[in-house]
């Protein structure tokens, strides 16, 4: 152990552990996280190649292997908890991500959310056997967070009683979608349904894309890789176009939204309800800001309590560079970051859980709030959070630079998050009409309530009569 | 603009309060401008496009005030003195930090005066001294096991040195002592200077 970092752990003046138990959410979770981990590095099928020395192919190879292990092992040790499969994920991901991510995190959560009872018995035991593996096409080559703007058509057709989906255009070609390329043999396909000759907007379908047992492209599918990105290096990140593709009637999601045999189109209680899964998504992302950002700082504290630099008084020895006000001022304040954002991570779930409830029970009165905090917050979190990583791996010098530090591959990780599930500026906006629009009712002298109530409390304050 | 709110800068419900107010201000001025727009004949579309600017600053600051509001509120569950007392020293560096690399909405609003943002300053830098000393056990208490950091630089024994040379001499460009290159390349080029 090194003599600096045992000095410094001699210096602390509280019980570590039971921090650690707070942040966990208890010491029974601490004990049950640290177990579902121990699974992972007493593994001797986990021990793999670093990532850092091998190819693009060989790197996606050993990502589909480890996501194949996952899956078994998680079967085998009987672990069904979504917090402790989580757990035991990020263990065996590292700071890397999985080849089918998004089965897990988008292609399942849409199912058990949106399709109705008949389409559940039918789709749920193919997805959670991995008969279907599947992911969430959504975002195309020329449109993305503007949802409306997408282009990829589903036409019902009442002769055939089948949809028939299209990508019209280049720019209407499905693109990003994790797994979509090379992994999977399924996508969700996010479209602007026809009927009757009239358009309803952006709904969910469930289109097969590659053959189920010889997993080859099924006959007007064009689908591959886009290509190696900024990081994400695991990933098959891929496209889709869709020549006329056809798809029976009972492949469009439709627990909200409904297409008669006759073609009658029957719309959802709340057209929110498309972005249930996005809510769920950003909800989470808020959290994983916080991991990524107390990762990048365990890296740049360690680190900076090791490093001896320089000297800060004559003729001593050289100080920690800890021991500098401008490293202090660079790391402490995003160390506080670090657990702001855990907290608002776990108040982010606790509500995302608590508000889903009441859907389900068909109240849908804070669906609006949730959906601006989650945008707002899913920004304000990530863009912080981007910068601090950044602050972190400069403030390592030349070896934050080096694939050893795992700065680098936490920070090319982590900085999608500022542009996917809805890109950041945009996201602020969508915040923005809400806050905006809160203030009319407050202005209005109507009584607001949750995180907003704040803006009847400044109306007040105008009021009040100031001492002259 | 408003009297200066009382502000405590080491009470972290008088600097919520004052996010909040600073939230507040910049809804109340995103809105108003959308106003402004509208009574120069400008369409909805248009009168919301040109107060964008406003309307993300205007949410970023709701957004500041929510984690803020958040982290003060948990706090109140947390019963260990100790833990408390460094928590609070978080809490007060991550709002106090804040509001110093915002100054500018904190002053325009009146909700602070020139003198508490230099005391806010002071207090800083106090803080850092104060929390470097558990700065290493609060990114312990993270528990992120080695194998999930991936980190020659953050590993818990702090031995970087030793292992940053082991894998560098483990990467696939050192697997031969002379890299093929030298014989195909370099070697001729000799030869025919």
């Amino acid at each position: 152990m090194n003599p600096d970092i045992v000095k410094e752990r001699n210096n602390a003046t509280f019980d570590v552990e039971k921090l650690t138990y707070i942040l966990d959410g208890g010491p029974e979770k601490t004990i049950r996280r640290r177990e579902i981990e121990s699974l992972v590095f007493n593994d001797p099928d986990f021990k793999e190649k670093d990532p850092n020395f091998l190819s693009r192919s060989e790197r996606y190879d050993q990502a589909v292997r480890k996501s194949a292990q996952m899956i078994l092992k998680l079967r085998e040790y009987g672990i069904a908890d979504p917090d402790e499969i989580q757990q035991y994920k990020t263990m065996a991901k590292g700071n890397l991500h999985e080849a089918m991510g998004l089965h897990f995190a988008m292609f399942l959560p849409t199912l058990y959310s949106q399709c109705d009872p008949q389409q559940s018995r039918k789709w749920l035991p193919l997805a959670e056997s991995f008969q279907v593996v599947g992911t969430y096409a959504q975002t195309e080559l020329g449109h993305g967070t503007h949802l409306r703007g997408l282009e990829t058509t589903a036409t019902f057709d009442p002769a055939t009683q089948e949809f028939v989906l299209n990508s019209p255009t280049i720019s209407s070609i499905k693109w990003w979608p994790g797994g979509l390329g090379k992994t999977s043999n399924h996508a969700i396909v996010l479209a602007q349904l026809y009927t009757l000759g009239k358009c309803h907007g952006l709904h969910a379908f469930i289109v097969p894309v590659r053959d189920m047992s010889t997993h080859e492209p099924l006959p007007g599918i064009v689908v591959g890789d886009i290509g190696p990105k900024f990081g994400f290096s695991e990933v098959d990140n891929g496209f889709l176009k869709l020549e006329n593709v056809r798809i029976p009637r009972e492949n469009m999601l439709m627990k909200y939204a409904k297409v008669d045999p006759d073609g009658t189109y029957m719309k959802p209680p709340s057209a929110k309800l498309t972005y249930g899964t996005m809510v769920f998504i950003r909800s989470m992302i808020v959290g994983e800001s916080a991991r990524a950002l107390a990762k990048s700082c365990t890296i740049a504290i360690r680190y900076s309590a090791v490093r001896h630099q320089s000297e800060i008084r004559q003729g001593e020895p050289e100080p920690q560079i800890i021991d500098y006000q401008t490293q202090q001022y660079k790391l402490l304040p995003l160390l506080a970051m670090a657990y702001a954002f855990t907290f608002v991570g776990q108040y982010m779930k606790q509500t995302y859980l608590r508000i889903t409830g009441d859907i389900n029970q068909g109240d849908f009165s804070e669906l609006p709030e949730l959906h601006a905090l989650s945008a707002g917050l899913k920004a304000f979190t990530t863009w912080e959070a981007n910068n601090a990583i950044e602050v972190c791996r400069m403030s390592c010098g030349g070896h934050g630079y080096s694939r050893s530090s795992a700065l680098p591959d936490i920070y090319v990780e982590f900085t999608p998050t500022c542009t996917y599930e809805g890109e950041n500026t945009v996201m602020m906006l969508q915040t923005a009409r809400y806050l905006v629009k809160s203030y009319r009712q407050a202005k209005a002298g109507q009584q607001l309530s949750g995180i907003v109530s704040y803006l009847n409390e400044t109306q007040d304050r105008r009021v009040q009569p100031q001492p002259v | 603009a408003a009297r200066p709110t009382v502000v405590d800068i080491n009470d972290l419900s008088s600097l919520v309060e004052v996010y909040k107010l600073r939230a507040a201000t910049l809804v109340e001025m995103a809105a108003k401008n959308i106003q402004q727009e509208l009574q120069r004949r400008k369409s909805q579309e248009d009168a919301w496009n040109n107060s964008c600017i406003d309307l993300v600053r205007a949410s970023d600051a709701h957004c500041h005030y929510v984690v803020v509001k958040l982290f003060t509120d948990k706090l109140g569950e947390i019963g260990d003195t100790a833990i408390h007392s460094v928590l609070s020293n978080l809490a007060l560096l991550y709002a106090l930090h804040g509001i110093t690399k915002n100054s500018g909405d904190f002053l325009m609003a009146g909700l602070l005066s020139v003198p508490q943002v230099l005391q806010m300053s002071l207090r800083i830098k106090e803080l850092l001294s104060q929390l470097r000393l558990n700065a290493v056990a609060l990114v312990d208490a993270f528990d992120i096991h080695d194998k999930k950091l991936n980190s020659v630089l953050g590993r818990y024994d702090g031995n970087v040195y030793e292992h940053m040379f082991e894998w560098a001499r483990s990467s696939p460009l050192n697997t031969e002592e002379v890299h093929e290159s030298f014989h195909k390349y370099l070697k001729p080029l000799r030869s025919k200077l």
